[in-house]
């Protein structure tokens, strides 16, 4: 465990809560991609399937348990409690177009061909393109509310401190997971355009809104 | 290092 682990950890559970509170303080899941957090809860669902087989520490074993749980808690306020909220008709990315490949990806090239190494390279793959339905809903509309902008900010951030997580790890523990470090890159890059506006817009105290 | 099995990071 190094500082950017920990901070990078952090920051996904921060951007977690802040998206639960979001909806259950607001009521109301507009603006939210009901089909990235479906791909969210499959992708904690075929990672942490180890909580079954290994017990690596108690801080794994509650980070697994909370994002699983929070994963499923945020479908069921999208499609459940506040369903008459949901924006069905711009969260319209067709998510078998990033599944089917992830899915043939992960037994191609993966660590071990076995079940649960594939199912946990699935999640990996998946999680790099997970986001996409969000901002593809994002750029459909052309605007996304502030507390949105920081939900999507702490999940970027995350990923990117994981890749300076993996060179701490490779330095001095020459640790390093090519599959984990390659989905990585993707997954943060996929942030970049997002992180340059909330930057330049949202910390500015501007609303993200794109030029139509 | 070992990248198959439980893994530590999330």
């Amino acid at each position: 465990m190094n500082i950017f682990r920990l901070t990078g950890d952090l920051s996904h559970l921060a951007a977690i809560i802040i998206l639960l509170l979001k909806i259950w303080k607001s009521r109301s899941c507009a603006g939210i991609s009901g089909k990235s957090q479906i791909l969210f809860a499959l992708v904690f669902t075929t990672r942490y399937l180890d909580l079954f087989t290994s017990f690596i520490s108690l801080y794994n074993t509650c980070m697994k348990l909370i994002y699983i749980g929070c994963a499923y808690a945020t479908v069921y306020l999208i499609y459940a409690k506040f369903r008459a909220t949901y924006d069905g008709n711009h969260d319209s990315f067709r998510v078998e177009f990033l599944v089917v490949p992830v899915g043939g990806l992960s037994v191609l090239i993966n660590h071990d061909f076995s079940p649960l190494e594939i199912l946990w390279t699935f999640s990996i793959y998946l999680e790099s393109v997970a986001i996409l339905p969000q901002l593809f809903m994002i750029s459909k509309t052309g605007e996304a509310e502030t507390i949105t902008t920081h939900y999507l900010f702490c999940l970027g951030l995350y990923r990117a401190l994981y890749l300076f997580n993996w060179i701490w790890r490779f330095y001095f523990e020459g640790f390093f997971d090519m599959i984990a470090i390659v989905a990585g890159v993707v997954q943060t890059v996929l942030y970049c355009d997002f992180f340059y506006l909330y930057v330049t817009k949202v910390l500015k105290g501007k609303k993200l809104s794109l030029p139509a | 290092g070992r990248v198959t099995g439980g893994k530590d990071e999330l």
